[in-house]
């Protein structure tokens, strides 16, 4: 395991032992400014780890970025490991971190399905759900990003516990929902919450399980032009973006439908690369270029919250 | 560990009302084990489809038979996966 965070091979895929090393790492070398805080644990009794960084103060307003919800989708949590120590590194000299920072924390949960991922590792490369066995399925697991009480059991996810989008059997069974439900409602000063995916090169915002358009529309679709500008500037990448419904298709019982109901204005999904060459299995050596450009469109979203607190 | 000798990953892009109807059908074969990467979303958006070898011939049939034309994103899943591997094999060497 490396002995530092400046060691770390951030151009490769890691196992779960080695981001949860890297977690600790980062936090022995930055006791001022990281935390690891345990929100939960998983089906499979697996600690729910989330990165807070803070400057002080408590219960200041907070931005929420969390990767790997979905396990196959490796580029995500590499990138999340990318954004740990990019915040770590730029915390004073990048302009709108420090002022982020300065009234305002970040949390990052950077491997949201831990029991997935695990299995990514040693059984099936192309796990997406969570593992959790429910009576009266002979399937396991459950598509995290169907389990919100949000639009719960709509169409745009499956009754079918074989289904790679099965909703479960019901809203916040999976206890890597549910913990992230607690915490958002116990910390209750969250104004943006970013939830991270792959692939297909995407900038979503509210909602997906109804047509209705949400009354920030306008706002968010502004902010995510602008962002999407921001991500495409560096490698040129092409992104779309657009409501979830009106982009790519109905989806109930999603993360960011329901944190949008809970008063979180600022709630946005990224569908990170592939344009269609790889699919999930995108080469390591895209994970830095990736992680980059996104890093640039997460900095318009948090430059937005901070200029519009409310 | 799951291997995926032989898979491969289809791309299709729906032309039509009728095309896409008949991708989204697709979900429903159970029997057939496909993997949707990318589900059906509307015309003109790729669909990407993870394919086991027993059911590649009969989807391949069954596309072209009803004039749907698709490409081979990846031609061999497993490949990529040992690929991916040996990459981490070797990043873990250097660490």
């Amino acid at each position: 395991l490396p002995l530092s965070t400046s060691t770390f091979d951030y151009s490769s895929y890691h196992t779960l032992d080695e981001i949860y090393n890297f977690m600790d790492l980062l936090v022995a070398e930055n006791p001022n400014l990281v935390s690891k805080l345990e929100i939960g644990r998983s089906t499979e009794n697996r600690p729910l780890y989330v990165l807070k960084f803070s400057k002080g103060g408590s219960n200041r307003p907070a931005f929420w970025i969390d990767t790997g919800i979905h396990s196959r989708e490796w580029v995500t949590q590499a990138s999340g490991v990318w954004f740990a120590k990019k915040i770590v590194q730029d915390h004073e000299n990048d302009q709108v971190l420090a002022s982020l920072l300065d009234t305002m924390d970040i949390f990052l949960e950077i491997v949201t399905n831990p029991d997935g991922f695990a299995f990514t590792h040693t059984k099936n490369r192309m796990w997406r759900k969570t593992r959790s066995k429910h009576s009266g399925s002979i399937c396991v697991g459950v598509d995290p990003n169907r389990n919100w009480d949000a639009g719960f059991g709509g169409s745009g996810a499956s009754s079918n516990p074989c289904s790679e989008t099965y909703h479960g059997p019901y809203a916040n069974s999976e206890p890597e929902v549910k913990a992230i439900v607690d915490f958002v409602k116990s910390h209750g000063n969250i104004k943006a919450f970013v939830s991270i995916h792959s692939y297909s090169q995407l900038l979503l915002y509210p909602y997906g399980y109804t047509r209705t358009p949400v009354p920030d529309q306008k706002e968010l679709h502004e902010i995510s032009e602008k962002a999407v500008a921001a991500l495409t500037s560096l490698y040129g990448t092409q992104y779309k973006y657009g409501s979830i419904i009106t982009t790519i298709y109905q989806a109930s019982g999603g993360t960011i439908d329901w944190t949008y109901d809970q008063g979180i204005k600022y709630s946005f999904t990224f569908e990170l690369r592939d344009t269609g060459r790889y699919g999930f299995l995108l080469p390591a050596k895209q994970i830095i270029p990736a992680a980059e450009e996104t890093w640039l469109a997460l900095q318009v979203i948090m430059q937005h919250t901070l200029d519009n607190p409310y | 560990t799951e291997t995926f000798v032989g898979h491969q990953v289809l791309r299709i892009i729906p032309t039509s009302d009728e095309e896409l109807q008949k991708v989204q059908e697709l979900q429903d074969l159970e029997d057939l084990q496909l993997d949707f990467w990318l589900e059906p979303r509307g015309l003109g958006l790729p669909v990407d489809v993870r394919v086991p070898f027993p059911s590649l011939q009969p989807l391949k049939v069954h596309l072209e038979a009803n004039g749907i034309s698709y490409s081979i994103m990846i031609e061999d899943v497993q490949e990529l996966l040992e690929q991916e591997q040996t990459e981490m094999l070797r990043s873990s060497r250097r660490g």
